[in-house]
């Protein structure tokens, strides 16, 4: 069975809020390891993947696998119903049908339960290989989510070119074209906001940015962002968390 | 234009 306390409930919310607009339904794996989750969207073009580790939860108890079916608008809608300060507990039979969720407040004077209905997802488990990517780019989350929303007026893709001067971010549309420059700036006084670009190869490559803009909605849950480019290589976009990950990677567009 | 690539053969099926 499964066992999952969170203290922070809200992390679990911003975690559906930055994954239910790409995938409608998938398998929370759960095993010793903690909580994780994999899916492509439907027109194949981006895949989510998102690590909890065990010791993000106190406690945390999964005796066996278990991969739960979840329909995850129907369990983003559950989640609304916690409040942001909630503690909330998943809990899951091995035989499970449902998965049952407790949000208790701070003050414990407040407890509510919740149950949802589990659904048999035959999803294909896809291998990501290990890549060494020519260009790796570090930089504010909120930066990123900025620079995608602007550059979405002007066109539906961008054009990311590193250097090891910076990264450029480029739009041409129908109304005209723009660009935003970061220069590597990794002594600025605050770490947060520095540019970091680690490059074995200058990278010029093509996004969506609906995808890109997607991919913003986990923002909230952690102040930095990488950027994994190689030519002819899906797009790794990582958001790390105290104990996990998400991770979007996302299909080229190709030929000019 | 440019069409949007698939991720289709870029991951193996384990």
């Amino acid at each position: 069975m499964l066992e999952a306390r969170l203290q922070t409930g809200a992390l679990l919310k911003k975690v559906l809020e930055a994954i239910k607009e790409l995938i409608t339904d998938a398998n929370f794996d759960c095993s010793d390891n903690g909580i994780a989750l994999q899916a492509m969207d439907n027109s194949h073009v981006a895949l989510v993947a998102l690590l909890l580790r065990h010791d993000g939860f106190e406690p945390y108890r999964c005796d066996r696998s278990l991969a739960l079916g979840v329909n995850l608008v129907s369990l983003s809608k559950v989640l609304r119903c916690a409040g942001n300060d909630d503690i909330i507990t998943l809990k899951a039979d091995d035989t499970a049908d449902v998965l049952s969720l407790t949000f208790e407040n701070t003050d414990n004077d407040r407890i509510s339960e919740y149950e949802l209905k589990l659904m048999d997802i035959d999803s294909e488990h896809l291998g990501i290989p290990d890549t060494t990517y020519e260009a790796v780019v570090q930089m504010s989350s909120a930066e990123f989510a900025r620079i995608c929303k602007d550059l979405q007026v002007l066109s539906d893709s961008v054009q990311i070119d590193v250097t090891k001067e910076g990264v450029k971010f480029g739009a041409k549309g129908e109304l005209g074209s723009g660009a935003v420059t970061l220069k590597q700036n990794g002594n600025v006084d605050k770490e947060e906001e520095a540019t970091l670009i680690e490059l074995q190869q200058n990278v010029s490559l093509n996004f969506s940015l609906k995808y890109l803009v997607n991919f913003t909605k986990a923002t909230p849950l952690a102040s930095r962002v990488s950027l994994s480019m190689s030519s002819e290589v899906p797009l790794l976009v990582e958001y790390k968390m105290e104990a996990g990950y998400i991770r979007y990677y996302l299909a080229p567009k190709i030929g000019e | 234009t440019a069409t949007q690539g698939r991720l289709d053969g870029f991951f193996t099926m384990t």
